[in-house]
């Protein structure tokens, strides 16, 4: 297995966005792409990415192989890697290393570093399709403001999804309060977009501390999209623009 | 009271 990206600025900052849920997670690379699934060890929440292929500047992986990575480990190798170095990864069949070189745009610095692997024994999860009653789409930024404002209030956050709106309420020790989303009239700039797709109303409970740990994913893309269904898991993904791929999570509901 | 749910009650296990 051996690709390449263009910017280790998108691996570094995927790593961010996962590593405070999930300690070690097997990254599968299949002639389709690379991509990783792991839940947090309380089972609650979700974490699905993939890069496709094609979003490589070069991809060539003859046989499925997983590398069971350690992501604290990993963060210290791509601490190595600039911003704008390229990122090669590579990985020979009997999956127990992974080595990272990292090159300099000018091409004048190269660094290579060598991973151990681990053995993984990690569970799957079939997610079934679904069609979400309600669909919001919303500037990642805002997400992240709203997730830490209402975070310093209480632990779960009621979630309501309507035609008009999409409110966000939290009910704590010291009080409560609530911020409350409308669909944007005027469209400056598409990254500043509210955009709500409903089937019918939502109303659910999520705990505040996952949605801070998914917010680490903002700064990967401008825009953030939830889907919602009753008793079913919220489903939050960030795209790395087009065709490149995704970071999805799914959080289980809190249930009276 | 509202408890939290496990992804498991909701996905397959493949």
């Amino acid at each position: 297995f051996e690709a390449r990206l263009t910017q280790a600025s998108l691996i570094k900052k995927i790593l961010e966005a996962i590593k405070d849920l999930v300690t070690d997670a097997n990254f599968d690379c299949s002639p389709e792409g690379l991509s990783l699934q792991a839940m947090d060890s309380s089972h609650v929440s979700l974490v699905s990415m993939v890069l496709h292929a094609q979003g490589f500047e070069m991809f060539r992986c003859q046989r499925a192989v997983s590398l069971g990575i350690n992501l604290a480990s990993l963060t210290k190798i791509l601490k190595c890697a600039g911003n704008d170095d390229s990122i090669t990864l590579r990985a020979d069949e009997k999956g127990d290393k992974a080595e990272f070189v990292f090159e300099s745009q000018s091409q004048d610095r190269l660094s290579e570093f060598e991973l151990k692997l681990m053995d993984i024994d990690s569970e799957h999860l079939g997610i079934p399709d679904t069609k979400y009653s309600a669909i919001v789409e919303m500037p990642s930024s805002e997400y992240r403001r709203i997730c830490s404002d209402l975070g310093v209030m209480g632990d779960t956050v009621r979630i309501s999804v309507s035609k008009e709106s999409v409110k966000f309420q939290v009910d704590g020790d010291i009080g409560k309060g609530s911020v409350c989303l409308h669909p944007s009239s005027v469209v400056d700039k598409p990254t500043e977009v509210v955009k709500i797709s409903l089937e019918e109303p939502v109303d659910m409970i999520f705990s505040i501390r996952y949605l801070n740990y998914f917010a680490k994913a903002a700064p990967l893309s401008d825009t953030v999209t939830l889907s919602l269904s009753k008793d079913f898991p919220l489903q939050i993904e960030f795209k790395f623009g087009e065709q490149m791929g995704y970071l999805r999570y799914y959080l289980a509901p809190k249930i009276d | 009271a509202s408890s939290q749910g496990r992804l498991e009650n909701f996905f397959s296990i493949k």
